[in-house]
């Protein structure tokens, strides 16, 4: 298994190849625009088959299938979402998902005023409608976006029509059976990351 | 400075050191909840002051004062956040930034029809307050939530206006001074993760 530090910085590499038009590119040009070192990037790099040719460097064209490869992009993976708020509003109109092969399918929530409503292509789907898609898509990974007094519920129902994996945005610690993923998204780590890096700048 | 995934991984144990009710913890405690290794744990521990001790542990007031310190979290930092749309409006609503001292203190959109509705308690200001709002409160951080046509003119306008730290969720990259510091948030990292450990399971 590849670890997620690596697994995140693979896929910053996947995304700059996607930006670079030259043939060839160094773990030293890599490295500098992606802001690490060419040590890391080339130890990221050896868990992959592509080698880089000595004064040439590694082949852009290759490495970038070997990348969408690792990432499944070619391969669609189906993902439901459930709580059609803000965060969920947000999360289907983004056009991101579709580049790395992932497809919110259908998205669900309890309160009666949002069922039948739009996001995006979208319509907001009852609760009671979640087995029969995940039935019919062969969904394997779920997006809690409700309340945090909601999301433990809310994961029983997930897990208990087949669900996977668990994205959960909801700032609480979901149990669920030792076959289920579940990835917590805590999005002050950047911000905490930002307030460290600023407070160390003003010691220097 | 203190590398990114290792400061991610203090933030789990600070959460975490958060929840236990005990007076001391030990490494290995620490990492069987977190779902890392004992090593890695007394490897990060290193970063700070406070000392485990042989067959006790680590104090666990004593840690968790250590790593408030670290994230500056009785020093509240001012944030405005640019893009009242959805993500803006999941962002304001957060609960979770105030926990460790982060303060969003006002929202700006460029659309007419959102300057003046609410979000929480904050109201939506015009663009052309965002250099009254920065001095009067001293902010050092920006967040930007409007589509991605659009990020590196708000960009311009948050460094023209004294911004030094920017949280960019539109998926472009920024092109800022040196001095000032850009956290790129890209949600499809952990969605990918989830995907990559659902795929090696089905292969065993
Ligand atoms: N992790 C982070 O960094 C981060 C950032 C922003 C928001 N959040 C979290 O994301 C979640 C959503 O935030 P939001 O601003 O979109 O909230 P919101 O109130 O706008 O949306 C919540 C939605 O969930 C629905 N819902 C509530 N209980 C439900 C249930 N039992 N079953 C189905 N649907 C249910 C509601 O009807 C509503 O549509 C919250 O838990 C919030 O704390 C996390
Ligand atoms: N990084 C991720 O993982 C992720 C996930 C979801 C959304 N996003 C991104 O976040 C951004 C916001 O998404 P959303 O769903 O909230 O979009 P939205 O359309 O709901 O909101 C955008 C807001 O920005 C405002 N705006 C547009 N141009 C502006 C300008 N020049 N100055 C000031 N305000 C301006 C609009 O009036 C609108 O209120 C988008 O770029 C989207 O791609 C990123």
């Amino acid at each position: 298994v590849i670890p997620k530090p690596t697994l995140d910085r693979l896929k910053l590499y996947h995304r700059l190849l996607n930006e670079v038009e030259q043939k060839h590119i160094s773990s030293e040009e890599i490295a500098q625009r992606i802001g690490t070192n060419a040590e890391q990037v080339r130890k990221d790099l050896t868990f992959l088959k592509t080698m880089g040719k000595p004064k040439v460097g590694y082949d852009v064209e290759t490495l970038r299938q070997e990348l969408e490869e690792l990432f499944g992009v070619k391969k669609t993976t189906k993902v439901i979402l459930v709580g059609a708020g803000h965060l969920g509003n947000a999360l289907v109109n983004y056009p991101g998902f579709e580049n790395y092969g992932i497809e919110i399918v259908a998205v669900f929530d309890k309160d009666p005023k949002k069922i039948g409503s739009f996001i995006g292509e979208l319509s907001v789907l009852p609760m009671q409608d979640i087995g029969r898609v995940v039935k019919r898509f062969h969904v394997e990974i779920g997006i809690i976006c409700v309340p945090k007094e909601s999301a433990q519920e809310v994961a029983e129902i997930l897990v208990s029509k087949g669900i996977k994996g668990i994205w959960n945005f909801a700032p609480t610690r979901l149990i669920v059976p030792n076959d289920v993923f579940v990835v917590d998204e805590d999005m002050t780590q950047s911000l905490l990351t930002l307030k460290h890096y600023l407070e160390i700048k003003k010691k220097k």
